[in-house]
């Protein structure tokens, strides 16, 4: 599980059974007492953007409360959100869809100018900056050969002999070495590169790795036979990082290469109507080699632009 | 194999929980993914000087156990913190 958080926003990514919107009620009081944001309207809060989302559990029972089913957390998010709306993303009946709650874009907060004819600015005519990115890959079935990468050797509860060295991030630093997860960019000199990961014992992997100091990467790996898991998500522009000779496509590639996975889902946002990653990966076709696309879908949500790609293994 | 330090140091490590933490039990990869933006971007905040980077850590550990995750490190770079955590 990873947390980023940035002066304006954070991310909060938890696997396993836990209770990741048990945080909402206390992080909003926190905010409200330690930085003194309030943005409570009508006994709701109002944020300027929020986004929930999860493929669908492969074991939902052993989730805890809420967590069991989609209907329940968006019921617990729209008592705190009012603006809210649920997706389900992806064929229903089956194992592998994706669901979303988005809220609408609160925009007496996002700072913009008016114009001097009252007029708003168009977002896609702003800074670059203003665009932000998002990648996922969500990966079942991993080739075992390459689930085995992800399994150690150490035993837990062993002493901590040692006030400099830590087994689990050695360990992780060395997965991530072997396994070339450091290489997913082509990062281009003077851009920084620093990686957080761990081993778990007796399997399982996370990673984050932080690029220029502000741009992140992050990778959950369970690879047990039978439930194998990887998840890959960034925010990474890649063509900046790499000088303009990647782009999100070739990306792809590479993790699955890592994985191998029998079947994926990749998702990816856009705030930009005209951002050339989102224009390519909409146009990926059979350009995967080794899979069949099996859906593809298209969502523009307020602001954002949302596609939605299922892959299997031929 | 490669040594901690050979790697950009970490802000901080939790040694204790790293050596102890079991995954034998973990059994769910889907995650669940919460992406909360209060403002556009860093330059909407308010101008007080405090930003979400101004919570403490004992805030967010404290936070971070409601959603029964611990902090096992944090590295924190010019423009974010990113924790890695158990589970």
């Amino acid at each position: 599980s990873s947390l980023f958080v940035f002066d304006h926003k954070l991310t909060l990514k938890t696997c396993g059974t836990t209770t990741t919107l048990f945080c909402l009620e206390e992080l909003f009081r926190v905010v409200k007492e330690h930085l003194d944001w309030n943005f409570c309207q009508k006994g709701k809060v109002n944020p300027y953007k929020v986004f929930y989302s999860r493929r669908c559990f492969m074991f939902p029972k052993k989730q805890q409360g809420i967590h069991q089913n989609w209907d329940d957390e968006t019921q617990y998010l729209n008592k705190f959100f009012s603006n809210g709306k649920s997706y389900l993303v992806g064929r229903l009946g089956q194992a592998n869809h994706w669901s979303l709650y988005v809220t609408e874009t609160n925009r007496d907060l996002d700072g913009q100018d008016e114009n001097f004819d009252g007029s708003e600015e168009d977002d896609d005519e702003n800074d670059d900056d203003d665009d932000d990115e998002t990648l996922e890959m969500l990966m079942t079935g991993l080739t075992p050969s390459r689930a085995s990468q992800f399994v150690t050797t150490r035993e837990p509860g062993q002493p901590v002999e040692s006030d400099t060295d830590d087994e689990g991030h050695v360990l992780g630093a060395q997965v991530t070495e072997d396994t070339q997860l450091d290489r997913i960019y082509d990062n281009v000199e003077g851009v920084s590169f620093q990686q957080d990961a761990f081993a778990f014992t007796p399997c399982g992997y996370s990673a984050n790795v932080v690029m220029d100091q502000e741009y992140y990467y992050t990778l959950h790996v369970t690879p047990e036979d039978g439930w194998s898991y990887a998840s890959f998500e960034s925010n990474v522009p890649v063509t900046k990082v790499s000088g303009g000779t990647q782009d999100n496509i070739a990306v792809m590639e590479r993790v699955l290469q890592v994985f191998g996975p029998s079947d994926f889902c990749l998702t990816f946002f856009s705030r930009r109507s005209h951002n050339d990653n989102f224009a390519k990966l909409k146009k990926l076709t059979d350009r995967v080699s080794n899979y069949t696309r099996k859906d593809k879908i298209v969502y523009q949500l307020d602001d954002y632009h949302l596609l939605y790609l299922r892959f299997e293994r031929n | 194999t490669v040594s901690l330090n050979a790697i950009p140091s970490p802000s901080y490590i939790d040694r204790e929980l790293s050596a102890n933490l079991d995954s034998t039990d973990a059994f769910e990869g889907p995650e669940k993914l919460l992406e909360i933006w209060f403002y556009k971007n860093s330059s909407c905040v308010p101008d007080n000087a405090k930003t979400l980077r101004s919570i403490d850590f004992s805030t967010w550990v404290r936070l971070l156990q409601l959603v029964k995750c611990q902090v096992l490190s944090m590295k924190q770079t010019e423009k974010m913190n990113a924790f890695l955590l158990s589970e």
